[in-house]
C-alpha cells in the first residue's frame, strides 16, 4: 500500500522496486526445470530521520541517524529488507537426478529503514 | 561478462552450473510439492520449510535418483513363476550436502494404468543385493528381504519405504544402493491363463520404471525441532 510521505520531506523514500529475473538470461534455463524466473524486490530509497517515523523502520535507523547527525561521516540510515520471502527451485544435476530444493529468505517482501 | 557465476552457484551449495544431457520428466509428488509451496509462498502464507508435510517427514532437500541397474532375465516366464528379475542400482554419491537422510522411498512404475487391460496378480520381492563382483563379472543375487508384496492387476506406481536404507546411510554414507527386485506371475498354469501371465510379463519388461525418492535434512539450514524460530 502507498505510504502517505509529507510533502516536500523526501522524493525518494525506502520503499521496494520489482525486478524479474529470468534464468534465460543466467544460461541458467538449462538445468532449472521450474520455475522460468521469479519476481524479484530490492529495497532502494532514502530513509532521512523524519522518514522513519512514517516507514517501516527499525530502532538501529534512529541510532544510525543519531550518529550521522554527531558525525556526518558515519552512513545514514538506509533501505533494507524486512521481511523476506523463500524460493523453491526444481532443477537438474548431471547425474540426471531431479532435486527439489528450498532457500529461505531470497525474496524482498517488504522493507524499511535500518 | 561480469556475472560471477561460479561465486553465484556456491551460495547456493552447487559446485558448479550443471549441464545435463536432457531434462527427466518430474515426478508428480516433486512437481505437487513444488506447486504448493509456490502457492503458499505466493499468498504470504508460513511455511515450515525443514518439513515435508506430504511424506509426513523432515528434510529441506528432496532428491530423484534414476535406477542404472539392469535387467537379469528377458526370456519368457520360468516355471515357478518368475516373470522378471532386475538389479536395481541407485548412486548415492550424488548426495553431497551434510546432514541426515530422513526418508528413501523407492518406486516401482509398472506402467500405465489401463481400465481394460488387467493383468493376473504378481507378487513382488525386493532384497538387498549380493554383489555383482570385482567389475562386475557375476551377477548379483538377493541378500535380505526388504519387502514383499502382492499386487492385483499390476498397474501404476508401487511404494517402499526403505527404513534400512536410511539407517545404513545414516551410520556410514552408502555410496551406492544395489536392490534385487524380483516379480512373480501368480496365473495358473494348467487354466489357460498362461499366455495373460505372458503378456503382463513382457508389458511388465517393457513398461518397469524404477527411482529413488531420498530426503536429507540439513542441520545447518534447519535447527532441530524444539528450537523454534523466534
Amino acid at each position: 500500500a502507498a505510504i502517505p510521505v509529507p510533502k516536500g520531506s523526501c522524493r525518494n523514500p525506502c520503499h521496494r522496486h520489482q525486478l524479474f529475473i529470468n534464468f534465460r538470461d543466467l544460461g541458467w534455463h538449462k538445468w532449472i526445470i521450474a520455475p522460468k524466473g521469479f519476481m524479484a524486490n530490492y529495497c532502494h530509497g532514502d530513509c532521512p530521520f523524519s522518514m522513519t517515523t512514517y516507514l517501516n523502520s527499525s530502532n538501529y535507523a534512529f541510532m544510525q541517524a543519531l550518529m550521522h547527525a554527531v558525525d556526518p561521516k558515519v552512513p545514514k540510515a538506509v533501505c533494507i529488507p524486512t521481511k523476506l520471502s523463500p524460493i523453491s527451485m526444481l532443477y537438474q544435476d548431471n547425474d540426471e537426478t531431479v532435486i527439489l530444493r528450498h532457500y529461505e529468505d531470497m525474496v524482498v517482501d517488504e522493507c524499511g529503514c535500518g | 561478462s561480469k556475472f560471477q557465476e561460479y561465486d553465484f552457484l556456491q551460495f547456493l551449495d552447487l559446485e558448479k552450473a550443471p549441464s545435463p544431457r536432457r531434462f527427466q520428466p518430474v515426478p508428480r509428488i516433486l512437481r505437487k510439492i513444488f506447486q504448493a509451496r509456490e502457492a503458499a509462498a505466493a499468498g504470504g502464507v508460513s511455511q515450515d520449510f525443514c518439513y515435508v508435510k506430504e511424506l509426513g517427514v523432515r528434510g529441506n532437500l528432496l532428491r530423484l535418483l534414476p535406477d542404472q541397474g539392469f535387467f537379469l532375465n528377458t526370456q519368457n516366464p520360468s516355471r515357478d513363476g518368475s516373470c522378471l528379475q532386475k538389479y536395481l542400482y541407485f548412486n548415492l554419491s550424488a548426495i553431497k550436502e551434510k546432514g541426515t537422510l530422513t526418508m528413501a522411498r523407492l518406486t516401482l512404475d509398472l506402467g500405465p494404468r489401463s481400465y481394460y487391460n488387467l493383468g493376473p496378480e504378481v507378487e513382488v520381492a525386493l532384497s538387498v543385493a549380493e554383489g555383482p563382483g570385482v567389475w562386475g563379472r557375476s551377477l548379483p543375487k538377493p541378500g535380505r528381504r526388504l519387502a514383499l508384496q502382492s499386487v492385483p492387476g499390476p498397474q501404476g506406481p508401487l511404494h517402499f519405504n526403505l527404513q534400512d536404507v536410511v539407517k545404513d546411510w545414516n551410520g556410514n554414507r552408502l555410496k551406492n544402493l544395489g536392490l534385487y527386485l524380483e516379480i512373480l506371475a501368480k496365473g495358473d498354469r494348467h487354466s489357460g491363463v498362461n499366455f495373460q501371465v505372458e503378456n503382463t510379463c513382457d508389458r511388465l519388461l517393457r513398461s518397469l520404471r524404477a527411482s529413488l525418492l531420498v530426503v536429507t535434512l540439513n542441520p545447518d539450514h534447519c535447527p532441530s525441532s524444539s528450537r523454534k524460530r523466534r
